[in-house]
C-alpha cells in the first residue's frame, strides 16, 4: 500500500492580475486546510471523514467560492450544491439549491448515510436539513460585500467580469456590452464569470 | 469551487466538492459539482473533484473518466489527469484534482490558474495557483 495522499482545491480560472495579498491569502488557507487533513489522516481518521472536514472548513471561510463567499445570483442570493463519494462501495450523496444550510457538504454526507437517496434538491434538500437538525443560518450569513460588488459590475457591465478570457481589446468597453466571441451551453460567455 | 480529495493509509479513497456556482447565475442553475461522475467521483483505483465552467464539465463527465481511463486503458493517475484534460473538455476550461489508491496525488487545469495544494505520506507538499 501506497501511504496516504491529500489534495485539495479553491477553484479554476484566477483572474490573471490578481493581487499578491490575495494570493497570499488562499495559499495561507489551501495550506492550513491541508494541514487539518494531514493532522486526521495521521490519526487514521478514514478518507470519507477527512474529505467532509476538509470541506466543511472551505465551506466556512468566505476566501473562496463555497458556502460562506458563494457566488451570487442573478437575485443577489446564495444557492449552494455539493457532493460526497466513497469509493469503498461507491457510495455517494449530493445536494443543490441550498440556501440556509451552514455547510453544504454535511448534509450531502447526510443524504448518503441517512437516506435510501444519491441526490436532493431545492425544497426537499431543505426540509431533510431540518428533519436531520444541521445547522441552519439566514442567507445572508452566506453573502459578501465583494461579491455584492462583483454581482453589481457584472449587472451593469450586462457582460463579462474579471474573465481573462476575453481579448483585452474588449475588455475595455466590454461595458458596451461587447459580445465575447466564447459561447457556454449556447449562451455567450457574457453572461457569466468564472467559477 | 472547493474540493478535496484522500486516500488514506488503507488505500480507501474518497472526495467531496462544494460551491455556490456561477456569479449571476439563473436561480435554479445546477452546475458539475453535485453531479456524481461530472465534478465529483470516487472508486475502487481513485477519487477526482473538478472546478470551472461547469456546463463542459458536465458535457464531458469529467471526473469519472479519470477512472475510466485509469480502468479501461491502464493508465497511471498523472496520465489518466492528463489525458481527460486534454482530450475530453473541448473548448471547455476547468480543473481537477485526484489521488490515487496507491498513494499518488495528480492535479491538472486548461485555464489561467487553479488554487490547489497537495500531500503525501512520503514528505511531499505543494500550495500553488499558477501553472
Amino acid at each position: 500500500m501506497g501511504g496516504w495522499a491529500i489534495a485539495v482545491h479553491g477553484g479554476a480560472g484566477v483572474d490573471p492580475n490578481l493581487p499578491t495579498d490575495r494570493q497570499e491569502q488562499a495559499k495561507q488557507l489551501l495550506t492550513r486546510v491541508l494541514n487539518l487533513g494531514i493532522a486526521a489522516l495521521c490519526s487514521s481518521v478514514s478518507a470519507v471523514d477527512v474529505v467532509e472536514l476538509v470541506v466543511r472548513e472551505l465551506e466556512s471561510d468566505p476566501l473562496f467560492n463555497s458556502g460562506r463567499g458563494s457566488a451570487l445570483t442573478e437575485n443577489g442570493t446564495v444557492e449552494m450544491e455539493a457532493s460526497i463519494m466513497d469509493g469503498v462501495g461507491r457510495r455517494c450523496g449530493a445536494v443543490s439549491g441550498l440556501t440556509t444550510v451552514k455547510n453544504p457538504v454535511s448534509l450531502a454526507r447526510l443524504v448518503m448515510d441517512k437516506s435510501p437517496h444519491s441526490y436532493l434538491a431545492f425544497s426537499g434538500a431543505q426540509k431533510f436539513a431540518k428533519e436531520m437538525g444541521v445547522e441552519m443560518v439566514e442567507n445572508e450569513y452566506f453573502v459578501t460585500q465583494d461579491n455584492v460588488e462583483m454581482l453589481k459590475i457584472a449587472k451593469e457591465a450586462d457582460s463579462i467580469v474579471f474573465d481573462y478570457r476575453i481579448p483585452r481589446a474588449g475588455y475595455e468597453t466590454c461595458g458596451t456590452g461587447v459580445q465575447s466571441p466564447i459561447q457556454m451551453n449556447g449562451l455567450p460567455i457574457s453572461i457569466y464569470a468564472p467559477e | 469551487t472547493v474540493g478535496c480529495v484522500v486516500v488514506d493509509s488503507q488505500g480507501r479513497c474518497a472526495a467531496a466538492t462544494s460551491t455556490g456556482g456561477l456569479l449571476n447565475k439563473r436561480a435554479g442553475r445546477i452546475g458539475d459539482s453535485p453531479l456524481i461522475g461530472a465534478g465529483t467521483y470516487a472508486c475502487e483505483l481513485c477519487a477526482v473533484s473538478c472546478t470551472g465552467e461547469g456546463e463542459a464539465i458536465i458535457r464531458s463527465t469529467l471526473a469519472r473518466e479519470v477512472g475510466a481511463v485509469m480502468e479501461y486503458k491502464g493508465l497511471g493517475l498523472q496520465d489518466a489527469v492528463n489525458f481527460v484534460i486534454k482530450e475530453r473538455l473541448d473548448e471547455g476550461k476547468a480543473g481537477l484534482i485526484a489521488v490515487s489508491k496507491t498513494g499518488e496525488v495528480a492535479y491538472g487545469f486548461n485555464c489561467v490558474g487553479m488554487f490547489r495544494g497537495c500531500a503525501t505520506q512520503n514528505g511531499f507538499m505543494e500550495v500553488g495557483i499558477w501553472d
